[in-house]
């Protein structure tokens, strides 16, 4: 997989 | 979640607040490269306006806001408060030889073109030369106080951790940011050379001296 959707590291 | 990403953002929380003391406690900004903190504040302000779109976690917020805030009370420190105190003539680097190419740079390789996306793609390439300015900063005085030295040395170990973080979370969740990951890889390189002195000069306890 890629980056994911949603960003949830800092 | 995972122990190394926790490390990692402990130790960058631990960074900032030890410059945010160190400026506070000794009223002095001597040393300390105003440009690089104009850097990184403007990198959390880039990253981080999800905050007004999206909710993930209580300690994503917080963390958000904690670094946000002191980012700018960094600067407010250096630029107003102690002004008096702030080396100039030192801080010297051109930074729009970053900020331009980063620009362009997230304009041309992102994930996607939306204008979100884009600003947290010139906040990664930015974060991962925003300390030049203060290495440049200190190659120039020819050292640098034991106190900045603890602050860079926590502020590069947090991006070291990031690296295994991704490691692991490939290995163990498939996610993996080609972008985050080579503007990290970028970062982390650029403080090899002050790992190694920090390291061995650790012992001497005195001021580090780096090669001019």
């Amino acid at each position: 997989t890629t980056a994911k959707e949603v960003k949830d590291e800092l | 979640m995972n122990i190394f990403r926790l490390t990692g953002d402990l130790s960058h929380l631990a960074a900032i607040i030890i410059l945010l003391l160190k400026i506070w406690k000794t009223r002095s900004c001597a040393g300390i490269s105003g440009k690089s903190q104009v850097l990184f504040a403007l990198v959390f302000t880039t990253r981080y306006l999800d905050l007004l779109t999206s909710f993930i976690s209580l300690y994503n917020t917080t963390m958000k806001i904690i670094y946000i805030g002191c980012a700018y009370a960094t600067v407010y420190l250096i630029y107003m408060k102690f002004k008096a105190t702030y080396d100039g003539n030192h801080d010297t680097f051109r930074v729009e030889f970053l900020v331009v190419p980063v620009g362009g740079l997230a304009f041309l390789v992102n994930h996607d073109f939306s204008p979100l996306e884009i600003l947290w793609t010139f906040s990664i390439y930015l974060e991962s030369v925003a300390i030049l300015p203060q290495l440049f900063m200190i190659s120039k005085t020819g050292e640098a106080e034991t106190i900045t030295t603890h602050y860079l040395f926590f502020l590069g170990l947090y991006r070291a951790l990031y690296l295994i973080n991704w490691i692991w979370r490939f290995y163990f969740e498939g996610f993996f940011d080609m972008i985050a990951i080579v503007a990290g890889v970028v970062q982390t390189i650029l403080y090899c050379d002050f790992f190694y002195l920090y390291v061995t000069k650790g012992e001497s306890g005195s001021n580090k001296i780096n090669p001019a």
